[in-house]
């Protein structure tokens, strides 16, 4: 099979190259495609699938050697690796176009998964021009892949996430060069029909980059490669951001979830997203009255299923006992071990389950807030087993898991909507009650660390810290951590003044 | 007050392999399509200032364009978003593409015959070969070979 | 303190949609024209 796959790879580039080949090489695939049966490649399946990956070896092989020829022009290179890489991919595309009848889906899209490459090897090249070749040939317009082209984007997406940074490293700069291209987010995100499924594909593969990049940020260890990639990913997201607004609306609380607490800037740049079609008053608009806005009592789409994260069950049953008939109170009491994972500073705390909780019980709040026909506010949200909770854990979690629970709140002020409005009465609630000016000067950090960043701020966060520093009811300027330090004092009155 | 984790050993590997992939960045011409001509390779330069150019996008920026360059960039720019951009800017400047002779054509003056298959009379067209245009008396241009 | 995204070489005040011109993760530029395949008539394939 590998001499009749060489000598039919060979024959095949020396037809695709021909100008009598045709624009879409159907002239030349017409009279190749008898060779291959003669040669019994298209007898079954399981033929074909190692008649790819020998070719995709061949292929890369070939690149490997001139990638290593010394002294040659990566011009030089580059067109020996696409004069056969190109013809390859046009290859699979053919046969897929004419793998079964135009009906039959699965066939084609059988063939296509095989088609893929199995392992990848360092050099990112002969694999990058492949996929994103095939790619782009695939959603060419063609009536045949038009039918299958939902099928399509899975594919890619799946094959994709196998291939995430986290379990290809070699492959991370193509890998965000792919899913990054104008055609890839063009499909996946502007015309795919099936939108939903597309952007739920498209969210996990930016999961995926954040899950590579976390361990790094976090340490803020950047090297240049991690910076380079860094970078790049900010590109990307500030494309979403201008073009995909509604998708990082709808995957904030996703995002949020896998983005180190100290990134401060990705998430700012996430949280500010609002729907296009919304209009967002400006947050420095004097005596500005929140809860007039005509989104504010809307609840955003989060498209992740929050509540079910909510893990081990019985927590989630006693959560929602508490919620419902305001006891036990040792459910208080029990509730910051149970989100406890260990005592290793900076890795205390189950990040994502105390994420959602935070969101599970505050959306409980603004159900039982409207279920009375209010609207939350300072006296709306007070004296229930929800503020119980949140004051709890205000009172019992130590310095780290505060951080962490503030941020849980913090994460959702965006844009005019239920949970902005809720959450940032309870902060402002959580700071006018607190028993301790350290609660006090937490709240602060963690709005002032969000603010004092490069732009974008999001919106419900600056409005809650005009609130906070501007209405006499939480008397900001006459607490000790606000003159803590001349330097502190400054930040907080430049701060200030550009909010005022 | 989270402060830094200790890396794994699997994130020390995968920073490694990410810094060797970090050599061999792809290149801007490995995710388009192969050019015939002025593939697009970054080749070291003088660091001239890299402004944005005006909305290169812009129909209206093509229109300003002489001829001659849109001619540059119809056939030197084949399959891309220039070219076509180019071929409408020639359109509006009253050039008309022959699909036989791949060449553009523009009325010298009226026609003298019209009928319901080709127009006849002396045109100028661009001819590729010469880079120039140049004048072609009696000439029939058959509507059928009109794009 | 994080980057001044402005200065990441992409035109956030653009009405135009960015990604149809975006070049690449690492690239300060947008795509030109001449960058950017398209799907034009089978005649203009002079070459």
């Amino acid at each position: 099979l590998h001499e009749k796959t060489e000598y039919l790879l060979r024959e095949w580039v020396g037809l695709y190259h021909q100008p009598a080949a045709g624009r879409d090489s159907s002239k030349a695939f017409s009279s190749f495609v008898n060779h291959m049966s003669l040669h019994g490649i298209l007898k079954t399946d399981e033929l074909i699938t190692r008649f790819f990956r020998l070719c995709t070896e061949m292929c890369v092989d070939l690149c490997y050697r001139a990638l290593n020829e010394p002294n040659q022009s990566s011009t030089r290179v580059r067109f020996q690796c696409f004069h056969t890489l190109d013809a390859f991919v046009r290859l699979i595309v053919l046969l897929l176009k004419h793998s079964g009848d135009s009906t039959n889906t699965v066939t084609k899209v059988n063939l296509l998964n095989k088609a893929y490459i199995r392992h990848i090897e360092f050099h990112q090249l002969p694999y990058h021009r492949i996929f994103i070749m095939l790619f782009i040939e695939l959603n060419a317009p063609e009536v045949i892949f038009d039918a299958i082209n939902l099928q399509i984007l899975q594919a890619f997406s799946n094959i994709l996430h196998v291939l995430r940074p986290s379990k290809a490293p070699g492959f991370a700069f193509a890998w965000l060069e792919i899913i990054s291209h104008r055609v890839f987010i063009g499909r996946m995100l502007a015309v795919s029909e099936n939108q939903k499924q597309a952007w739920g594909m498209y969210a996990q593969l930016i999961v995926d980059l954040f899950n590579f990049l976390a361990p790094f940020l976090r340490n803020a260890d950047m090297p240049k490669p991690t910076q380079l990639l860094y970078k790049g990913t900010m590109r990307v997201l500030l494309v979403l951001l201008h073009d995909f607004p509604e998708l990082l609306c709808d995957y904030h609380y996703t995002f949020c979830d896998v983005i180190p607490s100290n990134c401060i800037q990705i998430r700012n740049l996430i949280l500010s997203a609002f729907p296009r079609s919304m209009r967002l008053p400006d947050p420095f608009t004097p005596n500005l009255k929140v809860e007039h806005l005509p989104d504010i009592n809307t609840p955003p789409r989060v498209m992740t299923n929050f509540a079910a994260l909510i893990q081990p069950v019985q927590l989630r049953k006693d959560l929602d006992s508490y919620l419902k008939t305001r006891s036990p109170v040792t459910f208080l009491s029990d509730l910051r071990s149970r989100l406890q994972l260990s005592n290793t500073p900076g890795m205390k705390y189950n990040i994502p389950l105390l994420n959602s909780v935070v969101l599970h019980v505050g959306s409980q709040a603004i159900a039982h807030i409207q279920s009375k026909c209010q609207t939350p506010s300072t006296s709306a949200i007070a004296h229930s087993s929800h503020m119980d909770i949140f004051q709890n854990l205000a009172v019992d979690l130590d310095t780290e898991g505060r951080y962490l629970f503030l941020n849980a709140m913090v994460n959702q002020l965006r844009y005019p909507n239920s949970h902005t409005h809720y959450f940032s009465c309870t902060l402002l609630y959580l700071f006018a009650e607190a028993n301790t000016e350290a609660i006090q000067e937490q709240i602060t950090r963690v709005l002032l660390e969000r603010l004092i960043v490069n732009r974008p701020h999001p919106w419900g966060l600056l409005v809650t810290f005009i609130e906070l520093i501007k209405s006499p009811l939480y008397k900001f300027w006459t607490h000790d951590f606000v003159h803590c330090a001349p330097e502190i004092e400054k930040l907080l009155e430049s701060v200030a003044r550009s909010c005022i | 007050p989270l402060g830094p984790v200790p890396l794994t050993p699997e994130h020390e590997f995968q920073l490694a392999m990410l810094e060797r992939a970090s050599r061999r960045m792809p290149m801007l011409n490995d995710s388009e399509k192969f050019r015939e001509y002025l593939p697009n390779n970054s080749c070291p330069t003088k660091l001239y200032p890299q402004q944005l150019i005006p909305p290169l996008q812009a129909p209206d920026f093509f229109s300003k364009l002489e001829p001659e360059t849109l001619f540059f960039v119809f056939y030197f720019m084949e399959g891309t978003k220039a070219q076509y951009l180019a071929a409408k800017a020639l359109k509006l400047k009253s050039w008309r593409f022959h699909t036989k002779y791949l060449m553009w054509f523009q009325r010298h003056e009226e026609p003298r015959a019209i009928t319901e298959e080709f127009e006849q009379g002396t045109y100028i067209f661009f001819d590729y070969e010469r880079w120039g245009q140049r004048k072609k008396e009696n000439f029939k241009f058959e509507y059928k070979y009109l794009e | 303190p994080g980057i001044d995204l402005t200065t990441l070489g992409l035109n956030l005040n653009q009405s135009d949609t960015l990604y149809t011109s975006f070049q690449s993760p690492w690239s300060e530029l947008p795509c030109k024209p001449q960058d950017i395949d398209y799907h034009v008539p089978n005649e203009y394939l002079t070459n």
